[in-house]
C-alpha cells in the first residue's frame, strides 16, 4: 500500500499533464 | 469492452482509473490500520500540475468560441481544484498521524475527484470537437438541398465547386473521428454512412446533369430525371443525418454490448 499511494499520486500528476497537453494541442 | 468512448480519453484515464479502484480495494482491506506513507512531495507535485492545468484551462475557456465549452470547462476545473485540496488536507493529516482514517478517506475522495474532474474536462473537449464536425455536416446537408434548384450547366459547375470543400472536410473529419472511437458498432456505422455519401456524390452530379440536359433539350423524361436526382439527394441526406446521430452517441446501446 505504501508504494501504491505514491505511485497513484505520480500517475495522477502525469494524467493531469496529459489533460493539459490535450487542451493545449486542440483548438478550442 | 470499452469504458471510455474515445481512444484519447481511454489512454489518459484508464491507467489512473484502474489504480484508483485497486487502491480503494486495498484501502478497504487495510482498515485495520497500517501506517500511511508521507505523501507531502507527491501531493505537491499533483498540486503543481493542477495549478498549471487550471491556468491553461481557464485561458482556453476564456478564448473559446464554443459557448458550451466555455460554461463546462470552469466547472470541471473547479472539481479538479477541490479534489486537489482534499489531497493537500490528507497529506497534512498524515504527517501528524500516519494512521489517520479521515486522511485515507480524503485521499480516496481526492483521487476520485481528480479522475472525475479530468474526465469531465476531456468529455467537454471531446463534445466540442464533435460539435465542430456536426457544424460541417449540417452545412453540407443544407447545401445539398440546393441540388434541387440547379437548372443549367453553369449552375451545376457552381454547385459542384461549392459542395466539394464541405464534402472533403466532412469526409476527413469523419475518417479521423471513426479512428478515435472505441465503440466498434459506432465506427462501422460512420464508415458505412460516409462511404455511401462519397459513392453517391458522383451519382448526384450525373443525376443533376441528366436532369439539366433533359430539361434544356425539352426531351421526355424530365419528371423521371428529377425524381432520380431527388432520390439521390434524399439518400445522401439520410446518410448525413445518420452520421450526425451516431456522432452524438457516447453511451453503449445493446447492439454494442453484443
Amino acid at each position: 500500500i505504501r508504494v501504491g499511494w505514491e505511485q497513484l499520486m505520480t500517475a495522477i500528476s502525469r494524467n493531469i499533464n496529459e489533460v493539459e497537453n490535450q487542451i493545449l494541442t486542440r483548438d478550442a | 469492452m470499452p469504458v471510455f468512448h474515445t481512444k484519447t480519453i481511454e489512454s489518459i484515464l484508464e491507467p489512473v482509473a484502474l489504480q484508483v479502484s485497486q487502491l480503494v480495494i486495498l484501502h478497504e482491506e487495510a482498515e485495520d490500520g497500517n501506517a500511511m506513507p508521507d505523501l507531502y512531495r507527491p501531493v505537491q507535485a499533483v498540486c503543481a500540475a493542477v495549478n498549471n492545468l487550471v491556468k491553461v484551462g481557464r485561458e482556453t475557456a476564456e478564448t473559446s468560441a464554443d459557448k458550451v465549452l466555455k460554461q463546462e470547462m470552469p466547472l470541471a476545473l473547479n472539481r479538479v481544484e477541490e479534489a486537489s485540496g482534499l489531497l493537500v488536507d490528507a497529506s497534512g493529516l498524515l504527517r501528524d498521524d500516519p494512521f489517520s482514517v479521515p486522511a485515507r478517506k480524503k485521499l480516496i475522495d481526492g483521487a476520485r475527484g481528480i479522475l472525475s474532474g479530468t474526465s469531465a474536462l476531456l468529455l467537454a473537449f471531446d463534445e466540442a470537437e464533435v460539435r465542430k464536425i456536426l457544424r460541417v455536416c449540417k452545412s453540407v446537408l443544407e447545401y445539398l438541398a440546393i441540388a434541387e434548384v440547379v437548372e443549367s450547366m453553369e449552375d451545376l459547375v457552381t454547385f459542384v465547386k461549392n459542395l466539394t470543400p464541405g464534402m472533403t472536410t466532412m469526409s476527413k473529419m469523419i475518417d479521423q473521428r471513426e479512428k478515435e472511437l472505441t465503440h466498434q458498432v459506432h465506427r462501422e456505422k460512420l464508415v458505412y454512412s460516409i462511404n455511401s455519401v462519397k459513392n453517391l456524390t458522383p451519382v448526384l452530379i450525373s443525376g443533376i446533369k441528366i436532369f439539366v440536359t433533359t430539361k434544356q433539350t425539352g426531351g421526355r423524361g424530365v419528371g423521371e430525371s428529377q425524381e432520380n436526382r431527388n432520390y439521390v439527394v434524399t439518400k445522401m441526406s439520410q446518410e448525413i443525418h445518420e452520421i450526425i446521430r451516431v456522432l452524438q452517441l457516447t453511451t453503449y446501446d445493446e447492439e454494442g454490448w453484443d
